[in-house]
């Protein structure tokens, strides 16, 4: 369930990279 | 190395850091490297001189990250005219700190039975890069948050021909690990962290345009909380990239 929500996280910060 | 398998740390090539017009006919080109997890400086030592060389020693300056000689120089033979012998000196990183500029500065001095002489270098920052530098993941995206945005530096390299994967490979070749990929909007993210053997933690991101090689620039951003080493940092990511 952990792993899960840091897969998310990355996800997460990837696209508020991209789109700030 | 091919696309896909772990290509080694990066290696520069050897450099004159002392002419023998400098220094009575003693001539010293060398590089640095880590192999293994040690990190030494590789010489190349010529005797342009008529008479003999010996008695060889070679000491530091106080530097950035403490790097001094972990031993003497081993050169056992006497070095006659024309004569070239190669040595490795490895490496402590324990030795007194002082902050240079740049940062990756080194000042030398050598002896030989004739004098005293002395030369400047720079090391590639990546032979700080341990072996132990994969972040765990949650600490990543804690430390990512909490780094300040005036501590991020942004780069971007040119004429790279590499796609995401094999950046990676590359990159784990130097200690540079990935810790997550994502693709948004055809746009491969890596994110990635490296530990400097003084304990300092940077963390960047790496974007390629997916799936093409053929596209040739590369954003890079790196966090972190002694920003001073990131374009050191960066300096050293480019010449993984690009050899």
């Amino acid at each position: 369930e952990l792993e899960d929500g840091l897969d998310e996280a990355f996800s997460r910060l990837a696209e508020s990279r991209n789109n700030p | 190395g091919s696309v896909g398998m772990p290509t080694g740390a990066y290696i520069p090539p050897k450099t004159v850091w002392l002419p023998a017009m400098k220094a009575k006919g003693l001539e010293i080109s060398g590089t640095f490297a880590r192999r293994a997890g040690v990190i030494q400086m590789e010489l190349t030592i010529t005797n342009k001189a008529m008479s003999v060389m010996s008695d060889f020693a070679i000491q530091f300056n106080r530097n950035s990250f403490g790097l001094a000689p972990a031993g003497p120089l081993q050169i056992l033979t006497p070095l006659g005219p024309n004569q070239t012998i190669e040595a490795s000196l490895p490496l402590s990183t324990v030795g007194p700190v002082m902050k240079m500029e740049p940062l990756n500065n080194l000042q030398v001095a050598v002896k030989n039975n004739i004098d005293v002489f002395y030369f400047s270098c720079q090391y590639p920052i990546s032979m700080l890069f341990v072996e132990d530098g994969k972040m765990d993941r949650q600490v990543f995206l804690a430390t990512w948050k909490d780094i300040p945005n005036e501590h991020e530096s942004q780069f971007q390299i040119k004429d790279c021909h590499l796609n995401s994967d094999a950046a990676s490979n590359k990159l784990q070749g130097s200690n540079i690990f990935t810790i997550a990929k994502r693709t948004v909007e055809g746009q491969d993210m890596l994110y990635q962290s490296i530990k400097l053997t003084n304990g300092i933690w940077v963390l960047a991101e790496l974007r390629v345009q997916a799936g093409n090689p053929t596209y040739t620039d590369l954003e890079v951003s790196l966090k972190c909380r002694a920003p001073e080493v990131s374009q050191c940092v960066f300096q050293s990511l480019e010449a993984v990239l690009k050899n």
